[in-house]
């Protein structure tokens, strides 16, 4: 999966790609003071393909609001959502709108689902549908933070820790392996790293074929970027 | 104004030579002609930006570009031509200018061109608009961002109302003590003229610099004479048109029924700053008026089961009770606003209300009806039943995702008009400025009569309110176009007494009020009659029926097309000049209806991005002029899938 962190503020954004074995489950978002946590899981290809790359997708999420009693769990099938002892399943196939506790939930039939947790975080998962028939891909989801301002400086995860923003310059832009897509050296964190200019594709506006959005392309699983290693963010568990 | 280069890898500066704002007002009809010149100082051809930002409520009239003396000039077409032929432009791979809504007052015009090394080009926008007063008084708004140094900077501003003026104020979200001085105002009895026009240096951020202190917005505020009660008309080239705010009215007092969505969707800070302006909103109510509070959810409830007068001791019992409203639920807007009508009924029948009083609903939602009913159309057709006239609804739309074309339709059909309110620091304030507007009406069921064999395709003259602060505009065209003057009534319902006036208006002579002014521009008296017209029959095809609707907009295409006007009807098309990379493209400017707008707003949040037309990734760099916005978009962050 790619992951993007857009800056309006720079007029620019930042985007790497992560992957690894499909089964594995990552941090994208841990607010310990909101008690928030959004862990996801990857899955790979039905085969592999002929030119032989292995790609991963997220096809389930698992949500916590501890706060409010509300744990989800978003997958390619279904939605599960429970709260104190209430537990509600609805299917994609709906479109549905729910303004419960503390939480409201949309659900548009077969693109999105939208949940809105109270003073905390709003965010967006799309569904990717695949042909049944494909011979390679499957069904996978994306998840898109809107509003994420009532968390606390501490949040942390493999998207988290970009919710209160990051410091970078870049300079010695250089003809790259693509004409279209020239190198330069990213001053971050106090690391010089070599970045590509590119394009990653945001799905909300046009969930089949997407919008590109230029962004520096940060490779290695976004090393030097992002905090530690992306094994440090692996867990064994949805919640 | 602003002039941007395109990105690309070697930036290299376009030089902005000037930029002109230049507004005539006359009689409240402004004509502002934008005027901005660049040189591409590159030894290359390379795409030009002209970026400027225009009111919402402006039509443009007219765009140009020169390029090496040859002038391209815009033509207004029917929407659906203009569209195939930027259908074709987009399928063949080339670009097209854009109007893009920007913020909540103003949107944002801008066309690129490819202009040879060492070349000039000079853009040229107008557009027109009919000033409206609000809270007494007039605003005439300017954005300027030029992002560099300007070697010519002018923004020039003329004045010219025959009835008098009152005063006049500028003032600049930009203007330091340095630059302040630099504002000239010149006011007479019946001009005023306003300039400002800082050299390169006076421009400057700091000595040496090349930043620039010029980027935001100005402003002009001013109000007109009021002396006679009949108000003002002006007969001009075979048209009239006839300002309505008298003077020395009292006000009529208020029956208002405050219907407030608690719904789960307003929790947070929607119920925060609903619940801080009612507050404020108990404050302004006058003694003599009297109120009543229906929250609801899926639930309707109700402070007191029957209007309050608004007593001191009331008053501070319904704010403590709004102190505590907060939000659950889901929202049942028909059963409220049923109940709102029932009790405004009710009491009236029963005398609990003075016999001369205005009744009002103030709807505050945040839109998605989901209990009772929740058709749209039915709730439309189920609250004009029930009110049948005998009150006005006013609806404040709360947040970005609210069906504004339901609450305005809603409104309209029930004599009122519908806000949106903003999500943002200042919603409070919108809030109890709206409520400042309306609530305070001088007249009711005010009409304004003409000699039926003098004049004919007159705009709207019955008018159920006149609020205080505001104004009544009707125009027409004489049916004899020597005639100079003819015998003009209005008469409405007033606080004690009915209101009625009658009297003769007389021809302007132009000449003789303004002696050493050559002719301003003569056909505006019939331009600010074309602009109303073309408001009203826009307004009727939301709420009419659905003949009106047809009739409505076959009349209003045809007057924008014989004015010239950019409306949601149509679109102004350039074609601009062909290039060694493709043939001639067009370049199409757009009106957008307030539904578009408010589509726009929220792909601009989820989307906020420059678009480029170009095939290399951009680049930002420090050196090139970047696009800003009024707020800058939340920053966001996803994973998602190759």
């Amino acid at each position: 999966p790619h992951f993007m962190i857009e800056l309006p503020n720079k007029d620019d954004a930042l985007c790497f790609n992560i992957n690894d074995k499909p089964g594995t489950i990552f941090t994208l978002v841990k607010d310990t003071k909101s008690g928030i946590l959004v862990n996801g899981q990857i899955i790979g290809d039905k085969q592999i393909p002929a030119d032989g790359k292995i790609y991963t997708y997220f096809w389930r999420f698992g949500i916590i609001h501890r706060n409010l009693g509300v744990k989800m769990e978003v997958s390619t099938n279904g939605i599960s959502v429970f709260q104190d002892d209430s537990r509600l399943k609805l299917r994609w196939s709906n479109t549905t709108s729910i303004k419960g506790d503390g939480m409201d939930i949309l659900l548009t039939k077969d693109r999105s689902l939208t949940v809105t947790l109270k003073d905390s975080v709003k965010f967006v998962i799309l569904l990717h549908k695949v042909w049944k028939k494909h011979p390679y891909h499957r069904d996978y989801l994306g998840f898109y933070t809107l509003d994420t301002h009532l968390l606390s400086p501490s949040v942390h995860g493999l998207l988290g820790q970009f919710y209160h923003g990051i410091e970078y310059t870049v300079s010695n832009l250089r003809p790259g392996e693509v004409p279209e897509k020239p190198d330069a050296t990213m001053h971050v964190k106090g690391r010089e790293l070599n970045v590509t200019r590119g394009w990653q594709r945001d799905f909300r506006s046009d969930v089949k074929n997407g919008e590109n959005v230029p962004c520096w392309f940060i490779h290695r699983n976004g090393t030097g970027l992002i905090d530690g290693e992306a094994s440090d963010y692996i867990v064994s568990g949805l919640f | 104004a602003r002039l941007l280069q395109k990105r690309s890898t070697q930036p290299v500066r376009a030089e902005v030579l000037s930029v002109k704002v230049d507004c005539a007002v006359t009689s409240r009809f402004a004509h502002t002609v934008m005027t901005s010149t660049a040189l591409n100082k590159a030894n290359v051809s390379q795409e030009i930006f002209f970026e400027v930002e225009l009111p919402k409520t402006a039509f443009i009239t007219n765009f140009s570009m020169e390029i090496d003396g040859q002038v391209y000039v815009g033509e207004v077409k029917e929407k659906e031509t203009a569209k195939k032929q930027y259908e074709k432009a987009v399928s063949s791979g080339q670009t097209a200018g854009l109007v893009k809504a920007s913020g909540r007052k103003m949107e944002t015009f801008s066309v690129s061109v490819n202009i040879a090394a060492e070349s000039n080009v000079t853009f040229v926008l107008t557009h027109e608009e009919l000033l409206q007063r609000k809270l007494g008084q007039y605003e005439i708004l300017t954005r300027v961002k030029p992002k560099q140094l300007v070697q010519e900077f002018q923004i020039v501003a003329n004045i010219y109302e025959p009835q008098g003026i009152a005063y006049v104020e500028t003032h600049a979200t930009f203007l330091s003590n340095e630059l302040l001085p630099l504002v000239e105002k010149t006011v007479t009895e019946k001009k005023a003229h306003i300039a400002f026009s800082p050299s390169l240096d006076q421009q400057r951020k700091c000595p040496g610099c090349d930043g620039t202190l010029i980027d935001g917005d100005f402003v002009i505020m001013y109000d007109v004479k009021r002396t006679s009660s009949l108000g003002d008309i002006q007969i001009v080239n075979g048209y009239f048109v006839h300002f309505f705010a008298p003077p020395g009215l009292s006000r009529v007092p208020t029956n208002v029924v405050f219907v407030i969505d608690r719904s789960g969707s307003m929790s947070g800070n929607k119920m925060h700053q609903t619940r801080e302006a009612m507050v404020a909103i108990l404050q302004d109510l006058k003694e003599d008026d009297y109120f009543a509070i229906v929250p609801f959810d899926d639930e309707i409830i109700w402070w007191k089961e029957t209007l309050t007068k608004a007593t001191k001791e009331n008053v501070t019992e319904a704010t403590e009770y709004v102190k505590g409203l907060y939000a659950s639920g889901g929202t049942n807007i028909n059963g409220a606003l049923l109940k709102g009508v029932n009790m405004l009924l009710t009491d009236r029948a029963e005398k609990r209300i003075p016999e001369r009083s205005i009744n009002m609903i103030l709807l505050l939602t945040d839109g998605m009806p989901n209990h009772g009913e929740t058709d749209p159309k039915r709730i439309q057709e189920n609250m004009a039943s029930a009110n049948a006239g005998n009150m006005t609804l006013f609806s404040l739309g709360f947040g970005n995702d609210v069906d504004y074309s339901f609450l305005n339709v809603l409104s309209q059909k029930n004599k009122g008009l519908a806000r949106r309110i903003f999500e943002g620091s200042d919603a409070t304030l919108q809030l109890k400025g709206f409520y400042e507007e309306v609530s305070s009406p001088l007249l009711s069921e005010v009409d304004l009569r003409y000699p039926d064999n003098a004049v004919d395709l007159l705009t709207s003259n019955h008018f159920s309110q006149l609020f205080n602060g505001s104004e009544i505009v009707v125009a027409g065209r004489l049916a004899d176009n020597n005639l100079d003057n003819f015998l003009v009534e209005v008469v409405g319902q007033g606080f004690e007494d009915n209101f009625q006036v009658q009297g003769k208006s007389a021809a302007l002579d132009w000449a003789t009020t303004y002696p050493d002014e050559k002719y301003i521009f003569g056909d505006f008296t019939e331009r600010l009659w074309a602009y109303l017209t073309i408001q009203q029959l826009l307004e009727k095809r939301k709420s009419g029926s659905s003949d009106e609707k047809v009739n409505a907009t076959a009349k209003a295409l045809d007057m924008s097309l014989r004015y010239s006007f950019v409306t949601p009807l149509t679109s102004m098309v350039v074609t601009k000049p062909e290039t060694e990379k493709g043939p001639d493209s067009p370049l199409i400017a757009d009106k957008l209806t307030e539904e578009e707008r408010q589509q726009a707003e929220r792909n601009s949040r989820y989307h906020h991005r420059q678009t480029f037309p170009s095939y290399n990734a951009p680049i930002p760099s420090s050196n090139v002029p970047v696009p800003s916005y009024n707020a800058p978009a939340p920053p966001s962050y996803f994973v998602d899938g190759d």
